[in-house]
């Protein structure tokens, strides 16, 4: 995030950090307690998701908090037309973990934008731990940074080509005072305030460069594509948990208390 | 599963918990 500032611990709970080989690579977000969104070009790279993990409940990418989780992840469903009608098209990520994530005040869900949300004057954020600088300093805080919307002509004017900008994307950024989403936010949650609940309206995906104003970040619009996230999630089983198994210690207890039972029984 | 909240124009994927309301308000 470039020109933004820490964000406060469980002001975004819905935040998640993507790992690849152990290093923050991509940002998600929570939708329940097995997914999460975030976007296609964070796992194209490489299809073998053991090399993948998530964690939520995080500020500092080098402190654990005591809400802290980690998990292992079961599958990742790519949009179908990623990359089909345009190179960073369809950018969105569907991630199934391997176990249920557990809520608290410092990990939760947010909402989706349905297609017929109202964005006019919405109060919008973004959210990572993306490059600060244009030198490419990064850091271990969150960065959180309030942005406007752009609107999609406007956009298209500023990338000066109509096929740069398709229906299934939208713009944001503070071209005046230089703030925008940069390399290692991509899939991280673009959030507008509605009623006091925060729904998620873009998922970070591309732009020309992060240095340069003019060219504002280009976010996957989450209302195009909310019904093929419902459906997916809902058509999608559960991992399949693995069996409580009795730990080596426990067997033998457990066998004198069940002779004792035994015992008791014929008295 | 998809529960939607009509008065905020969102969806909610989860019905054990609120989405998008977190414990602590920004200021």
């Amino acid at each position: 995030i470039l020109g933004g500032v820490p964000a406060p611990e469980r002001k975004w709970p819905w935040q998640v950090s993507v790992h690849y080989a152990g290093l923050h690579v991509c940002g998600g977000s929570i939708l329940n307690e097995y997914w999460v969104l975030s976007a296609a070009h964070c796992f194209h790279r490489d299809k073998n998701i053991k090399i993948y993990d998530m964690y939520v409940g995080l500020v500092n990418l080098r402190v654990a908090g005591n809400h802290t989780q980690w998990y292992e992840v079961n599958r990742v469903i790519l949009h179908p037309t990623y990359e089909m009608y345009h190179p960073i098209g369809g950018d969105v990520a569907l991630v199934q973990l391997k176990t249920r994530i557990v809520f608290s005040e410092s990990v939760l869900p947010v909402c989706l934008a349905t297609p017929e949300v109202n964005l006019t004057s919405a109060n919008c954020w973004a959210t990572g731990w993306g490059l600060v600088s244009k030198q490419g300093e990064t850091s271990d805080e969150l960065q959180e940074m309030q942005l406007p919307l752009i609107l999609e002509p406007w956009c298209h004017l500023l990338y000066g080509h109509m096929s740069y900008i398709m229906p299934d994307m939208l713009c944001a950024g503070d071209i005046l005072n230089a703030k925008t989403v940069c390399e290692g936010d991509s899939g991280g949650p673009l959030v507008c305030e509605f009623n006091r609940s925060w729904l998620q309206i873009g998922i970070v995906s591309w732009g020309r460069g992060c240095s340069n104003p003019l060219y504002p970040g280009v976010y996957a619009s989450v209302s195009y594509f909310s019904k093929w996230i419902c459906d997916n999630i809902e058509i999608t089983p559960t991992p399949a948990q693995p069996a409580p198994a009795l730990s080596p210690a426990l067997g033998p207890t457990l066998s004198v208390l069940m002779a004792m039972l035994a015992g008791w029984s014929v008295l | 599963l998809v529960h939607r909240q009509p008065e905020n124009q969102g969806i909610s994927l989860t019905g054990s918990v609120a989405c998008g309301r977190p414990s602590m308000e920004g200021k």
